[in-house]
């Protein structure tokens, strides 16, 4: 979901 | 990834690795505000729980690896090591940051993406670490004039946060359904802090000076 894609920053 | 992003990562890791390097070999901390440090050393705390369980690629855990072990390391060094300690200006360094620990956690059990533990310690790590700043600045505010490992640090950080600024414009256009307002307030609200002493820290360097900022 969408939300996981902003976890990829640090 | 993207060149705005990566530029940031390796922005932000220059700008601990210089206050490492600043606390190691001349085993000084002068200027640097022990406050700020326990923050960034709390804000990577919260938001790399995942670091074990949510893989994404060697470079994230890696760089996740280095952001934990510097800044606890910086703060074990202003803490404990018994020169270092010594340098460490405590009675200018007052900053109340309790009190910007406990509005963020509030701020992040209000307003998050999803109200689960990993989420609302990833959002609070994201408010406290738009205000981790505020301690620093503080210091060199009372501290008038600035070493340039100190001043060189405080711009590296604002730096790493103005191009990941660039890095959310260039995502929002790239990929269709990324849009994180929470993140990108926060953000936004931490870069701005910088703003003033960006001024300051150009007009020393414009006119080759000692940077001073305004009491």
């Amino acid at each position: 979901d969408d939300v996981d894609d902003a976890k990829d920053e640090l | 990834m993207n060149i705005f992003r990566l530029a940031g990562d390796m922005t932000h890791l220059a700008s601990v690795l210089v206050l490492l390097l600043k606390i190691h070999t001349i085993k000084s901390c002068a200027g640097v505000s022990l406050k700020t440090q326990e923050l960034y050393a709390l804000v990577f705390a919260c938001r790399y729980l995942d670091i074990f369980t949510n893989f994404v690629s060697l470079y994230n855990t890696v760089m996740k690896l280095i952001f934990l072990g510097s800044s606890f390391s910086i703060v074990w060094y202003m803490r404990y090591h018994k020169v270092v300690r010594r340098s460490y200006d405590k009675d200018q360094d007052t900053f109340r940051h309790y009190f910007l620990v406990l509005p963020c956690l509030v701020l992040a059990l209000l307003i998050n993406e999803k109200f689960t533990f990993k989420e609302v310690m990833w959002t609070f790590s994201l408010y406290l670490e738009a205000v981790a700043i505020l301690p620093q600045l503080v210091l060199l505010q009372r501290t008038r004039n600035i070493d340039n490992l100190t001043g060189q640090y405080v711009f590296l950080l604002g730096a790493y946060r103005g191009l990941y600024i660039l890095n959310w414009i260039y995502r929002y256009f790239t990929e269709p359904h990324f849009v994180h307002w929470i993140t990108w307030i926060s953000g936004l609200v931490q870069t701005l802090l910088y703003a003033d002493f960006f001024y300051y820290y150009y007009q020393s360097w414009k006119n080759n000076q000692k940077l001073h900022l305004p009491a």
